[in-house]
This record gives structure tokens, C-alpha cells and sequence, in this order.
């Protein structure tokens, strides 16, 4: 696992997230969206001493999440179909924004689209809500924070580095429970 | 309905050139270095987008040019340590694989100037 340089992190125990009303798909529903993120905050949650709420105001959320296309205005231009997904700034910027060029699926529906490109949108937010909080790349492929994602393949589990990288950044959950952690072979359970 | 077909088209054409180079590294496979293929450039390109190459001049890599070069062959045992691949500094099947992946776009500078932590099993 890595940090991003000076190991910058929140210092608040809540963080608010929403969703552009602005930058958003017309193929998936916000509710199909938002359960998505709610189970990816959820992860992260579930082992720091941070909770994620969902509030309407996108302009004085702490995390703004959008789908944008090309070049949108933050100097890291979207490059179409696959090549990069998404990006997230370090703590305290807060901005998430995917590739609206994407072909997105939730709830493992690739059969549905069949499309050789459809990129699970669950896996990928669960990564960039790893960069929110200041995590960097981890050079292992098993892990959450591995820098790529092949097309129809999901990968939302933390993994042991994953969750001794950002256990170190915050602390641990009072109430974390090693079984609520995934079964994988490089779970913290099985550390 | 002239205007329309126009529109399409242009729509169309659009998609077309974003994907033609970012993903077409695979006739690159075992180039060697000191050799001058077509297409190395847009390698540079990628690596230096993610923060392996940098662009402070020399051999005219601020034009990336086609030359796989001693500076490549670094750029590319730095990734292939950073992405947990066999270091090889070669062009080898699952380094280009692994390149023509989709991937975050947040660059991987964090992993080379601050290093990265390993997990004790």
C-alpha cells in the first residue's frame, strides 16, 4: 500500500458525499448510483473510524462524485472508452469523477449489456474512495487499490493491504469484526 | 436530414480516433532496446502520463520519440516493480497486457517518490 506524498488524511470522524445532478448517466439511475457508493462507503466504514453520509447539497458535500467526459476542467482529461476509468483526488480536495464514456454496469450485470468493455462501476468507486482518503497504488494485484481493472471483472473485497494501509492513516473502527472482512486469500481475516 | 447524418458521422468518427492509439501497444512485444519502432512514442506517452517518464528534455523525450531507449527500459522495470510484474525492463507479454488495461487515472507518483509498504504475512 502507499499514501499520497506528505500522507495527507481527513480529520473528521463524518464525512458528506453527493452526487452531481449535472454530470451524471442517463443509463443507470441514481438509485442504481447511489446503492453502489453506499456499499462502497460502506467497506471503507466498516474498518475506520469514519462514517460517509449522503447529503443533497453537492456543492458543500465533503465528497462530490460525477460522471464527466474528455477534458472537463481539472487538467486530467477522460481518454473514451477504457484506458483510465476514473480519478479521485487526495484529502481534503474530495472530488471523484468517472469517465462517463465508460460502459458502466452495477450488480455484476455484464451479461445483460454484453458488451466486451463494461466496467463494473462498484469496484471502481470502492478504489477511488481509497484515493478520498488518502490512499495511494498498492502493487498487489489482489488488492482494492491495484492500479488497474480488467473490463467484466469486479473487485470490491479489501483486501490485508488495503486495510493495514488505511488502519494506519486512521485508526481502527472500534467495531470492527474481522469476519465482516472478505473470504479472499489475502483477507485480513485469514492474516 | 443531411445536418443529422453529418452530426452522426462526426459523433462516430470522434469515438473512433480516442480509441485507435491509448490501447494498441501489442505489436510493441519484445521490442528491443536501441531499436526506433513506430508507436514507442505513444509508450513514452503512457508511462510518462502515470509518472514513469518524466519530460525534462533529453534525447527528445519532451517529443517522445520513437527510440526504446535506456531511459524506457528504467521507466518500464520501475513499473513493472510497482505493478508486481516479473522486472524484466522488457516489453514482455503481460507488461503490455497489463498496459493496454484499463486502469485509474490517478498516476502512480505517490508509489515512486514516497516508495511503497508491504504487508508481513
Amino acid at each position: 500500500y502507499t499514501y499520497f506524498g506528505g500522507k495527507p488524511k481527513w480529520n473528521q470522524d463524518k464525512l458528506t458525499y453527493a452526487f452531481s445532478e449535472t454530470h451524471k448517466l442517463d443509463y443507470l439511475t441514481s438509485d442504481d448510483v447511489r446503492t453502489v457508493f453506499r456499499r462502497a462507503f460502506d467497506q471503507w466504514a466498516s474498518v475506520i473510524p469514519v462514517s460517509f453520509e449522503e447529503v443533497d447539497d453537492y456543492t458543500t458535500a465533503d465528497l462530490k462524485i460525477g460522471f464527466f467526459a474528455g477534458d472537463h476542467g481539472d487538467g486530467q482529461p477522460f481518454d473514451g472508452v477504457l484506458g483510465t476509468l476514473a480519478h479521485a483526488f487526495a484529502p481534503e480536495n474530495g472530488r471523484l469523477h468517472l469517465d462517463a464514456a465508460e460502459t458502466w454496469v452495477v450488480d455484476d450485470d455484464f451479461g445483460s449489456k454484453g458488451s466486451t468493455v463494461a466496467v463494473d462501476l462498484e469496484s471502481v468507486a470502492t478504489h477511488e474512495i481509497g484515493h478520498l482518503l488518502g490512499l495511494g497504488h498498492s502493487s498487489q494485484e489482489s488488492a482494492v487499490m491495484y492500479p488497474s481493472l480488467r473490463p467484466r471483472t469486479k473487485k470490491v473485497d479489501l483486501t490485508v493491504d488495503d486495510v493495514a494501509g488505511v488502519l494506519k492513516l486512521y485508526g481502527a473502527n472500534p467495531k470492527l469484526r474481522l469476519d465482516s472482512l472478505t473470504e479472499s486469500e489475502n483477507s485480513i481475516k485469514n492474516g | 436530414r443531411h445536418l443529422a447524418e453529418e452530426a452522426t458521422a462526426k459523433a462516430t468518427q470522434t469515438i473512433h480516433v480516442s480509441n485507435a492509439t491509448w490501447h494498441d501497444f501489442s505489436r510493441l512485444v519484445d521490442v528491443q532496446v536501441g531499436s526506433h519502432v513506430s508507436g514507442v512514442s505513444e509508450l513514452k506517452r503512457y508511462l510518462h502520463r502515470f509518472g514513469y517518464v518524466k519530460d525534462d528534455g533529453g534525447d527528445g523525450m519532451k517529443n517522445f520519440s520513437d527510440v526504446f531507449d535506456g531511459r524506457l527500459e528504467t521507466a518500464i522495470s520501475l513499473y513493472q516493480q510497482n505493478l508486481g510484474l516479473p522486472i524484466t525492463g522488457r516489453l514482455d507479454m503481460s507488461t503490455v497486457t497489463l498496459m493496454s488495461s484499463p486502469r485509474c487515472g490517478v498516476s502512480d507518483t505517490h508509489m515512486i517518490n514516497a516508495g511503497f509498504h508491504t504487508t508481513a504475512h
